[in-house]
């Protein structure tokens, strides 16, 4: 799976993912990715969001807009409702990451995987990738 | 004001311990190239929408990472392509899912949004969609790799049911 996730000068949030899914799925297996609110949410009252992981919790939990609405709604930061949505894939029994960028420009990881390849960049000079 | 990107490839298939030096760097260079491309969207003023988009255009293409060219392979042997793309100025969204002959989802995924009063477009219908939106398509040969042939002929030897498969082997 791949992701990116933007905030814009003019404070424009969007977020993308694309994935193969898992090695020998059957059935037509559909993973989070292209379920809106699991794998991939954007709004601009408070996050976008992509994520990587076993699909089917992402699904169950609604990762992507479960953080969004955290934020826009408990006024929760990028990091905490992060850390507290992806405890509750793990809580589950799932496991993965997202990234995460807020309408306030800060541009988060939260993950339970030993690995996740990622990167991040801002206008105030940040630019940064990493696996581990 | 300010812009901000971040970016993933994935959870990563490759222990750390059994990841060589060169592996480590290739990675790097590969995300470091997506990282630049959607930071000078951003950096010239450009939309958020299309930053996300130059990101995963580099990231379908390169063979390193599970989407695009170099997806993992289905139990039958084939590649499914999932995809989606969100603009959070107004909730607009677009998603492709279990799609097998388009390049880029993710440019399919968009034409679902802005083309489309739809929002989620599977298998056959959104291969016909692409076709009517002049999308590129390709053979299924451009999507595998030995890598990840290799890891369906590893699981497949151990005889795991298809659960299994699924729980053990994203």
């Amino acid at each position: 799976t791949v992701g990116a996730v933007a905030l814009d000068r003019n404070g424009n949030l969007a977020a993308g993912t694309s994935t193969g899914g898992m090695t020998g799925k059957r059935w037509n297996r559909i993973g989070d990715a292209p379920v809106i609110g699991a794998g991939t949410y954007a709004d601009n009252r408070s996050c976008a969001v992509s994520a990587t992981g076993w699909g089917e919790y992402f699904i169950r939990v609604g990762v992507a807009k479960a953080i969004c609405a955290r934020m826009e709604l408990a006024g929760d930061s990028a990091q905490a409702a992060s850390d507290a949505v992806m405890a509750d894939v793990k809580a589950l029994g799932g496991d993965g990451g997202v990234i995460v960028v807020s309408n306030s420009g800060d541009a988060i990881y939260s993950f339970n995987t030993s690995g996740m390849y990622r990167g991040r960049a801002t206008s105030e000079g940040m630019n940064e990738v990493a696996i581990y | 004001g300010g812009w901000s990107l971040a970016i993933h490839g994935g959870a990563g298939t490759i222990a750390r311990e059994n990841m060589s030096a060169e592996d480590d760097a290739a990675y790097r260079t590969s995300l470091q190239a997506a990282l630049d491309a959607g930071a000078k969207v951003l950096a010239e003023g450009g939309e958020a929408l299309d930053a996300v988009e130059a990101v995963i255009l580099l990231l379908e293409d390169d063979p390193r990472f599970n989407a695009g060219r170099g997806a993992v392979f289905t139990w039958e042997g084939g590649h499914e392509l999932d995809a989606s793309i969100m603009d959070g100025r107004d909730r607009d969204a677009g998603a492709v899912a279990g799609v097998t002959n388009i390049r880029h989802p993710i440019l399919l995924a968009r034409k679902v949004m802005t083309d489309s009063p739809h929002v989620m477009l599977a298998g056959k219908g959104a291969e016909t969609f692409a076709k009517e939106q002049g999308l590129e398509t390709v053979p299924a040969e451009w999507f595998g790799t030995d890598f990840r042939r290799e890891a369906l002929e590893r699981m497949k030897a151990k005889e795991l049911s298809a659960l299994d498969v699924d729980a053990k082997f994203g």
